[in-house]
């Protein structure tokens, strides 16, 4: 797995073409807000215990 | 007849021929612990047929010497209903003889599939006449397989071949031992293998979390059978170390929404591996059973 694959499969996700541009003093004062962390957590917690099918 | 908005065609039965037989088969402990199916074969004697039966069959119908040998997968479900799977088919000659062979692989695989206590497969075997039509009926009748019929004992009864291959020889380790000496590891297995999402340029700014994960990577060898398989599975390359099973990896991106940026979660599939295994290069994924 590299870092070209796991960009390409996150542009797909998000349907884009290209990284964005994004400008470094909006992330820093960004706050993700509880109910997405929850979403994160449950989705990290699902992944790690399905067990896929794979290749 | 009925309607005066389109037109009717009245059509004709034309009389479909055929004759199905059921084969049980009790496979408890027949494919042994740790082993993966290679191959299932159904093999079914078919007996001659009667010279004069023959004749009377090419005076009717000269090109009808053939029938169509058609093996599905039965299930019965809990709620009694069936569901059939169609596995093989295969013409064969009125005129010929003896074992016929038949892959019946994935009736097995689906039947590993069931939940326990299983049921015994359960193969339906289908004779159809090859061309429809009343000079050729009862064609399908000509097609016999051994042990059809009561009596059931004797020689050339069905038989099922299961082509199996030890996973404690030929397959993967599980996780790599961090120990074991040198940088290759000797047998397939899974190592752990860190990726650093925050020394990634592009992902500057843009992904949130997580700053890193373990991805695990499949190395090492398979061992290859040394005989080589029972029958010619076309395209089949060597065994390699594959990821078997893998699993999605959530992350937090940073997107941009009417120029504004907001936290946003997205699930990337077939980041992390799961489980390593020993596969044929080329081997057909087994189907999944449906629910």
């Amino acid at each position: 797995l590299s870092g070209e694959q796991i960009r390409g499969s996150l542009l797909q996700q998000l349907h884009l073409s290209q990284v964005p541009v994004l400008d470094e003093g909006d992330a820093e004062g960004l706050v993700t807000p509880a109910h997405v962390t929850a979403q994160y957590v449950a989705l990290l917690q699902r992944s790690h215990s399905a067990r896929s099918r794979g290749k | 007849r009925f309607s005066q908005k389109f037109r009717e065609v009245v059509g004709r039965w034309l009389a479909s021929e055929a004759s199905t037989h059921l084969l049980v088969f009790s496979m408890e402990r027949r494919l042994p612990p740790n082993s993966e199916l290679v191959r299932a074969v159904l093999r079914l004697f078919q007996e001659p047929v009667p010279r004069a039966a023959l004749r009377r069959l090419e005076r009717l119908s000269p090109h009808s010497a053939r029938a169509r040998v058609t093996v599905e997968w039965l299930h019965v479900r809990e709620d009694s209903s069936n569901r059939t799977s169609l596995v093989d088919s295969r013409l064969v000659s009125l005129h010929d003889s003896g074992w016929k062979a038949f892959d019946v692989t994935e009736a097995v695989t689906f039947w590993q599939q069931l939940s326990r206590p299983r049921q015994p497969l359960l193969l339906q075997v289908t004779v159809q006449t090859e061309h429809l039509g009343p000079p050729a009926a009862g064609a399908h009748k000509l097609v016999r397989f051994a042990s059809q019929g009561p009596a059931g004992a004797g020689q050339g009864e069905p038989q099922l071949e299961l082509h199996t291959l030890d996973l404690g020889a030929y397959g993967a380790q599980g996780d790599c031992d961090p120990e074991a000496p040198g940088a290759e590891a000797p047998r397939c297995c899974r190592r752990e293998m860190y990726i650093d999402l925050q020394g990634m340029k592009w992902a500057e700014n843009w992904v949130l979390e997580p700053p890193g994960f373990l991805a695990y990577e499949c190395v090492g060898a398979c061992r290859q059978p040394r005989q080589p398989l029972p029958f010619k599975w076309p395209l089949l390359g060597p065994r390699q170390c594959i990821a078997s099973e893998t699993a999605s990896l959530p992350m937090i991106v940073r997107v941009e929404e009417g120029g504004r940026p907001r936290p946003q979660v997205v699930s990337l599939p077939n980041m992390r591996v799961q489980s390593c295994s020993c596969s044929w290069d080329g081997a057909p994924v087994p189907r999944k059973l449906e629910p």
